[in-house]
């Protein structure tokens, strides 16, 4: 099991990679890697060695094989589905974003339980009544889902989505959800970043 | 100066204790805390001792008086003044999100360079051109910033909310911004977080 802080790493270290091909360019020394990230060149390497042997030290590494190598071991050739549960505005922010194909995510469906937005098109995908989400979720083979309601919906979708077969939740929503250890959970809270954010400029 | 990690959790911790007073719960032990952030009741005790002396282990905390203690020595009577550049998609979401508020953060003043979208009112607020930063982040003593502008400008945007006296940045661009150290830059990489949750669900 990769730790979840190298697989982050990684994963920034793909999206970098992926930006100097665009630039053309053919070598990288584990050096510029670890300024990307404000971290050492050694931290790199032991990143980059849990995913297989790469590169000697000293050396660099080239940029193509290295980025195919990552995605190959990342599963990149693997598109996962994802649904979004709640259609309000960060929601469709979600639902409208490229960004996510880049690493082999596609938004499958989209649910909300409002009746004015049951029907309507956001970027393309009809939203579904949340009360479809079962027969959705098996018939799109859906494993992840992104939950966006208000907090006072959240644990009674959450259920809904792992009940649907939904095995990882990203949840926006301020409440902690109470699943069963089936489903994987991992919380992003926009307004403790912007929040924790201020105390470094007291 | 406290770890970023910890100023995370006390502000869950904080978050959780608004939620519990509005239940009527008067009273709550280390063990509860605890259980909301999956850690332990001594780190839950560690991490308030960093804001001063808190309860007696096991005796437990008085709800509403270690809210305010939280929030006084977190500075949340004292508003931040937060703009967002670029009301895309992700901008308008944030821009129109109350839950900024409630930890005493506030949106003064959102830009973008579309013409379409200069003068238009977003939840109240109106678009100004991106090269009016300058004298609307002074003139409001604005210190903080929200980028949601594309890839392709993100370094620009930044340079400009750096000349206008911005002092820290929310980096949801997936380009790594380059700076002087007189601003603090967080970033938030939603594509990453999706994709490093699919790696725990092989
Ligand atoms: N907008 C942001 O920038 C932001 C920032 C931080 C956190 N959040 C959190 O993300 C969540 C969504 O925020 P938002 O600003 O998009 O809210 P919103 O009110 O704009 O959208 C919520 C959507 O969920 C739908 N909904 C309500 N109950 C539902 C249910 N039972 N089943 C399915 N859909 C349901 C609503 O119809 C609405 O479309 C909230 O929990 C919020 O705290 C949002
Ligand atoms: N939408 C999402 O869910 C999401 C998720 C992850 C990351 N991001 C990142 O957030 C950023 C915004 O994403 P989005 O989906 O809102 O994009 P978007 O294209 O919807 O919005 C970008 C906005 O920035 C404005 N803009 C362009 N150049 C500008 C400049 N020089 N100055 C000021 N404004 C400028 C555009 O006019 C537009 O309104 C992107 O960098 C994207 O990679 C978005």
């Amino acid at each position: 099991k990769i730790p979840k802080k190298t697989i982050q790493r990684v994963l920034i270290y793909h999206r970098y990679l992926t930006f100097l091909l665009q630039q053309g360019t053919r070598d990288i020394s584990s050096k510029s890697l670890a300024d990307i990230l404000e971290t050492t060149p050694s931290q790199v390497r032991k990143d980059l060695s849990c995913f297989g042997r790469f590169g000697k030290s000293g050396s660099g590494y080239d940029v193509l094989e290295l980025r195919d190598l990552i995605g190959k071991r990342l599963g990149f050739e693997k598109l996962r589905k994802v649904c979004i549960a709640g259609m309000g505005n960060l929601g469709v922010a979600l639902a409208g974003y490229r960004g996510f194909e880049d690493l082999g995510l596609t938004i499958q469906a989209v649910f909300d339980s409002d009746p004015k937005k049951i029907n309507r098109k956001f970027d393309g995908l009809v939203c579904r009544d949340i009360k479809e989400i079962a027969p959705v979720v098996k018939k799109n083979q859906i494993d992840m889902a992104v939950l966006t309601v208000p907090a006072g919906s959240a644990q009674e979708v959450a259920r809904r989505l792992e009940n649907a077969g939904i095995r990882a939740i990203l949840n926006f929503t301020p409440v902690k959800l109470t699943l069963s250890s089936r489903v994987k959970v991992s919380n992003v809270d926009l307004a403790v970043e912007l929040k924790t954010l201020s105390f470094f400029i007291r």
